[in-house]
């Protein structure tokens, strides 16, 4: 029974508390535990190599979720950010588009939150800051006016992109989520294809409300992507891992900041180091 | 859970231990921290073994009573309580990391008082985020309240200062100060952060939190209490279907009130905390 006693009950409950304090939730806390169990049962596992096999656990998970941003076959290729109010969607927007262009690619930021006080004014700041133009229409507008324009806008200026924000919005919210899908369905109108990714934008704070907001939102318009955002801080983003879970929606950058090249490629290495403190 | 057992009449040592394990999952799910989760349950345990059975409740009957009351204690007196000072004005700080809702709760604030007959002040001292400035800006012309804005060259503790001094001239009896969000563990911010406090000496320092954060809450209250110091909470976006565990965290680890929730993204939507209301949603 000597390699048998890897996971003992003080072991475990340590474990419990680093998953469950990274919001991996109860369920995923059982299974990662209980698939650590069997680990430390059939292969002996010495007490020391406990946290390298949970980081390699974690890891696997998400080992595929890691992929590059899509590129439309022809024409611009058109992002939407969507999410929970103050999630991170209008930095991240801009983020992006500095990124982009970073890369030599040609990109445009779409102000399609007209309704929050100021939304269109701060990513007209990040725009200048970024160098990238900005389409916007006055507060309080049709925000499928303002992706209509700015893809057509993108098509006709031949550019590779256009990165749409999105105002923030609850999830239970009815009305909000079908603005949401007619905004979708504008994109699609002005360009074939269109939206080719819709980027949910997740808070990394965000406990187990997160993965209903992953579920509506991707029920609602077909996310393509996640984006963890607010790393920096001493939130985990475990959530990220039931999301993943759930709906194998691929995760595409991690913020870890709140400047302009502060947006990293997710890496499911860094990220499970992270994740488990 | 409570449905099976209240169909119960004795309860077995193991009934109350099933009990307490949906509590604990109940309680999990909802975003309580775990360390909290522990202490709650090891609490309730120990009133239900020990308890005289009372003949007017079933022992099932008995157990919810425990978590109800237990939940009750933990979650404070109503809230909505500012502490007036009684020479204006008032000094109230908002703190809080990134996108909690403080600058839209500034306003809803500053409406609410407007409302109750005060004659409020905000303070645009969020320097850092683009557009800050105007957001509250417009946000206080939507409640007909003035804004005082920065002037250049100015730090956030200057701008408060001014508006401080400006209240005493208006004159306006209470002061909402708007900062920019920051996380409690960085240092620099941190430091900001008591610097606009050591220069306006606010009677409340509001911590402003998002109802949807998950384990991370209580590490950030603590961390807030302890660098800046908190008089009372907020909670915003209540209006979500988020169960809101991360009230009972705060509550646990800072002892201090909820004094108002966000229920809304209008600016009419700020009610005061109602601790019953928050412990039913938490326990679903
Ligand atoms: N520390 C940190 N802060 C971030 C990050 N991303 C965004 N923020 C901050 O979070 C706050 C909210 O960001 P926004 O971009 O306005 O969020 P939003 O989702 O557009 O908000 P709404 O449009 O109001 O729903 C701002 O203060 C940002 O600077 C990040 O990766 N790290
Ligand atoms: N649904 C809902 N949204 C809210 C509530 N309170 C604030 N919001 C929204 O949450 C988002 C962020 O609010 P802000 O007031 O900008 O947050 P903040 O804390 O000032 O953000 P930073 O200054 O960047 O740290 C905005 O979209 C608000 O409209 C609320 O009670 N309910
Ligand atoms: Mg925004
Ligand atoms: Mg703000």
């Amino acid at each position: 029974v000597g390699g048998r006693r890897a996971l003992d009950a003080e072991t475990i409950e340590e474990l419990e508390g680093v998953l469950l304090g990274a919001d991996m939730g109860a369920a995923e806390t059982e299974r990662l535990i209980g698939v650590l169990r069997e680990a430390a049962a059939t292969e002996r596992l010495a007490p020391e190599e406990v946290p390298e096999r949970l980081r390699e656990l974690v890891a696997g998970d998400l080992r595929g979720a890691a992929r590059p941003l899509r590129r439309a076959a022809s024409g611009p290729t058109v992002v939407m950010m969507v999410g929970v109010n103050g999630s991170g969607k209008t930095t991240t927007a801009a983020k992006l588009a500095h990124l982009l262009r970073s890369e030599g690619a040609t990109t445009l930021l779409a102000a399609a939150d007209t309704f929050r006080a100021a939304a269109a004014e701060q990513l007209g700041v990040w725009a200048g800051r970024a160098g990238v133009d900005l389409v916007r229409h006055t507060a309080g507008g049709d925000p499928s006016a303002v992706i209509f324009d700015a893809v057509t806008a993108a098509q006709a200026r031949g550019l590779d992109s256009v990165i749409c924000d999105t105002a923030g919005r609850l999830h239970n919210k009815a009305n909000l989520m079908a603005e949401l899908q007619k905004m979708v369905r504008v994109a699609g109108r002005a360009c074939p294809g269109a939206p080719h990714e819709v980027l949910l934008v997740l808070d990394a704070s965000t406990g187990q409300n997160g993965l209903v907001q992953a579920c509506v939102f991707t029920e609602a318009v077909r996310v393509t992507g996640l984006v963890l955002t607010k790393l920096d801080t001493t939130a985990r983003g475990g959530i990220v891992l039931a999301v993943h879970r759930a709906l194998a929606l691929p995760i595409l950058y991690v913020g870890v900041g709140e400047g302009l090249a502060d947006l990293r490629p997710f890496d499911a290495d860094a990220f499970a180091t992270a994740v488990l403190g | 859970m409570w449905q099976r057992l209240r169909g119960k009449g004795r309860l077995t040592p193991e009934d109350v231990d099933q009990a307490l394990r949906e509590v604990r999952l109940a309680l999990l799910e909802a975003d309580v921290h775990f360390k909290v989760v522990r202490d709650f349950v090891a609490r309730v345990r120990e009133r239900a073994v020990g308890e005289e059975v009372m003949k007017s409740l079933t022992p099932a009957q008995q157990v919810v009573k425990i978590v109800h009351e237990e939940m009750q204690a933990l979650m404070g007196a109503t809230g909505a309580r500012l502490q007036m000072s009684p020479h204006p004005p008032t000094v109230i700080l908002l703190c809080g990391l990134q996108g909690a809702g403080k600058t839209t709760f500034a306003a809803k604030l500053a409406g609410w008082l407007q409302r109750q007959g005060r004659r409020p002040l905000l303070c645009a001292a969020d320097l850092q985020r683009p557009a800050a400035v105007e957001q509250l800006q417009v946000n206080g012309r939507q409640v007909g309240v003035p804004v005082v804005a920065p002037e250049p060259g100015q730090h956030p503790q200057d701008v408060a200062a001014d508006a401080v001094a400006r209240a005493r001239s208006l004159p306006a009896d209470v002061v909402i100060v708007d900062t920019a969000g920051r996380s409690q563990a960085d240092i620099e911010l941190m430091t900001e952060l008591r610097t606009v406090r050591d220069r306006i000496h606010p009677h409340e320092v509001l911590l402003v939190l998002d109802a949807m954060a998950g384990q991370d809450a209580l590490g950030v209250a603590r961390g807030f209490a302890e660098g800046v110091g908190v008089d009372g909470v907020v909670l915003t976006r209540l209006d979500s279907d988020a169960r809101g565990g991360a009230a009972l965290s705060v509550r646990a680890i800072i002892d201090r009130p909820i004094k108002f929730v966000g229920s809304g993204e209008r600016l009419d939507a700020i009610e005061p905390f109602h601790p019953e209301r928050m412990a039913s949603r938490i326990l679903g």
